[in-house]
């Protein structure tokens, strides 16, 4: 079972990730009308400044995350925040949404001038996170230890980010135990997304060129 | 606009509290 302690810090971090969302009327916008790949190029791009923005909010509310040294904050954001991006994506592909939803953002994603080597990984990795069937809390303590990861670039103290990313494993790991008592894998299944978006996240710099030529 | 920043200064106003004013 989860420790009070645990617990607590269960609530934390999903109470953040929760609170810490793309604004409505940003997201709505998304299904409204036809845009010209012009148009879907801005509002995708205020989209990810948004979503930047979101995940900065939700990181500063990890306990002692603002205690790290202020570099190495940015570096672990800015190391983190394209896999933040296509995890919080995926997670909108997969929830239920209104009929004919998905279809209208597939769409709109793959109207946007990314080139379809860089989209179909891209709509690969969602269908592999849709297989899952995460709940909220995982994809909250995935997100958490995808941004506490001491190994990004330019981290100085490694130590500390350990042992800030440690205990949200820990959680994790038993969470996974309690509630998917009949997959023992899915806490490796779900540490294996995190490498898969590792990928993502290394032909990403590539995609936003190849998008800006577009 | 923020759409003209880049990634790391996105992230630096933000951790500043900037874009919440």
């Amino acid at each position: 079972e989860l420790s009070p302690g645990q617990l607590a810090l269960l609530k934390h971090i999903v109470d953040s990730y929760d609170k810490h969302r793309i604004p409505q009327d940003m997201t709505k916008r998304l299904l409204q009308d036809q845009y010209s790949t012009e148009e879907n190029f801005l509002l995708l791009t205020e989209m990810a400044t948004s979503h930047v923005q979101v995940l900065v909010e939700f990181t500063k509310n990890i306990p002692g995350f603002q205690a790290l040294d202020h570099e190495d904050q940015i570096a672990l954001l800015k190391g983190s925040a394209v896999e933040a991006m296509f995890l919080r994506s995926a997670q909108m592909f997969t929830r239920k949404l209104p009929h004919g939803h998905p279809d209208v953002l597939e769409e709109r994603i793959r109207k946007s001038g990314i080139s379809e080597e860089f989209i179909t990984p891209m709509f690969n990795f969602y269908k592999s996170i849709g297989e899952l069937q995460m709940v909220q809390e995982e994809h909250a303590l995935l997100t958490a230890i995808a941004i506490l990861s001491p190994d990004r670039p330019y981290v100085k103290d490694q130590e500390a980010v350990e042992h800030l990313q440690e205990p949200v494993l820990e959680i994790l790991d038993k969470f996974c135990k309690l509630h998917h008592p009949e997959d023992p894998q899915h806490f490796a299944r779900l540490l294996g997304r995190l490498t898969e978006l590792r990928t993502l996240n290394h032909h990403h710099s590539e995609m936003l060129l190849s998008w800006r030529v577009n | 606009p923020a759409s003209n920043l880049g990634l790391e200064d996105i992230i630096r106003k933000a951790l500043m509290g900037n874009f919440e004013d």
